[in-house]
């Protein structure tokens, strides 16, 4: 069965987009078969995966807001050959209004994706959705179709003040709209261990959700930021960089825990 | 005449709350009357401004969605004596949805700042509005009150591909729902001088926005991302760190450019 993973944290710069595309690309480097679906107006997840997300290129816009197949609009990401790509374009921008007074709002990604998931897409192992940095439509979407969210937390004081919003609303749409939803990942990104700050806050967090949360977090790692700016994941980029290995462990854990469910 | 500089970009984790808070806080330190409106749900800059923030506080929220007034939600900073705040709270979060279809949305904030400049306000000298990331009807609204935009850029790739998008559309508030607001300001963040990306990304900007562009760019510093857990802004917790030197002089750069105009 195809693992639907949402990767949400209202917060920004917390590593959103970097955790999807790295995870996904790890994922895809020992053989599976994995998507990547950017819904966040801003395309950097189509941008690390090297795919054109121009205005007016199809994108997610289409799938949510005029019907078009998910299949219609995937795309092959040049460097990884099991991995694809649903791209987002400045199109998107205005989706959170334009959402509002729409039949099934809230429903839209979910019945592109069950009709996908029914036809071209019924291989995939991981389908990873990259949410825009607030709680609006596009993110509720994501997660109303999703299996599971993963949370990536910054290790920084702010990251910490988000958390019970975002458990909330997870909750709040387990209740009302998708009750199969649950946090069964937490990511530690951007980890200074020399900090005392950086590692309060992984204590914290290690302290509240010792299950969801990852042993391996995500060193700050010049590699990391630099790949995009080449198209590329930090897999692709460079795989024995400090990131690159935390984000294949991760991939790895992440792999294992769906294993045993 | 009081400034009023909307503290904007759509880039999550970018330095906008960082930059708001720092900049009204070495403002007020030197003497002038600054008030700050934070409409990010988040409610960071109230955090940092060391403000109470729990659901139901009289906040932001009240003041666009209940036509509360502002002077009614404004406290005190327990910092400065000179710098105030209009907090956030979580109720912010449902606004962008709720604000779609409610009278002259997109001058609500306007409304209540007009009323307040007119009375209690009339000694600011500034206003910063902390954004959230998004080019929602909360950002909308802040550019539609403001005087002037202070865009802050993070030294980092995707940095640069959110740009032309947030340009596109403080020129599309200009034409359409306030002919006054400009670009004023840019301010460099988290700049880390021994990184060719942080290099390439600040030439790239200063290239292309050189009067905008502050010469002073902000070091990354521990003490910066650690002062909001003790509430405070870096100007209060640590003086003489890198980070607080940086925005004393943005600060005093802010000011006197408001000075020739
Ligand atoms: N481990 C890391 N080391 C160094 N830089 C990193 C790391 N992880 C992320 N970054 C950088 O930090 C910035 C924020 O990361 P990213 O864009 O992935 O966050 P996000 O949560 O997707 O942001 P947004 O809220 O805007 O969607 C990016 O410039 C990214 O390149
Ligand atoms: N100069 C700096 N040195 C070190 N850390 C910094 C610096 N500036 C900002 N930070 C940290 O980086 C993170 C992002 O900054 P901040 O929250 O101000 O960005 P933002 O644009 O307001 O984010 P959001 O998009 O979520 O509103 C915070 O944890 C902050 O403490
Ligand atoms: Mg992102
Ligand atoms: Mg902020």
């Amino acid at each position: 069965e195809t693992r639907v993973i949402t990767v949400a944290n209202q917060k920004g710069g917390v590593g959103k987009t970097t955790t999807s595309v790295n995870v996904a690309a790890a994922l895809a480097a020992k053989g599976a078969r994995v998507l990547v679906i950017d819904s966040d107006p801003q395309g950097n997840a189509s941008t690390a995966l090297g795919v054109t997300h121009t205005s007016g290129t199809p994108s997610i816009y289409e799938v949510m807001l005029d019907g078009k197949r998910m299949a219609e609009v995937m795309v092959p990401c040049p460097h990884l050959p099991s991995l694809f790509c649903v791209p987002a374009t400045i199109d998107l921008a205005g989706a959170d209004i334009e959402l509002v007074n729409v039949m099934r709002r809230e429903f839209r990604l979910q019945d592109a994706l069950t009709e996908f998931l029914a036809n071209e897409g019924h291989d995939f192992h991981y389908i990873f959705i990259d949410c825009p940095p607030s709680l609006g439509l596009l993110t509720l979407n994501a997660m109303v179709v999703a299996g599971e969210v993963l949370i990536p937390i910054q290790c920084e004081y702010y990251a910490l003040e988000g958390l019970t919003q975002l458990i909330r609303t997870i909750d709040m749409v387990k209740r009302h709209l998708n009750p199969r939803i649950h946090v069964s990942t937490i990511v530690l990104t951007m980890y200074d261990g020399r900090t005392n700050l950086a590692r309060d806050v992984a204590d914290e967090v290690r302290s509240h959700f010792p299950e969801e949360t990852i042993d391996i977090s995500v060193p700050r790692s010049i590699r990391v930021s630099e790949a995009p700016s080449y198209g590329q994941t930090v897999i692709t980029h460079d795989a024995h960089s400090s990131g690159a290995v935390a984000y294949l462990g991760i991939a790895k854990e992440i792999a294992e825990r769906g294993r045993t469910g």
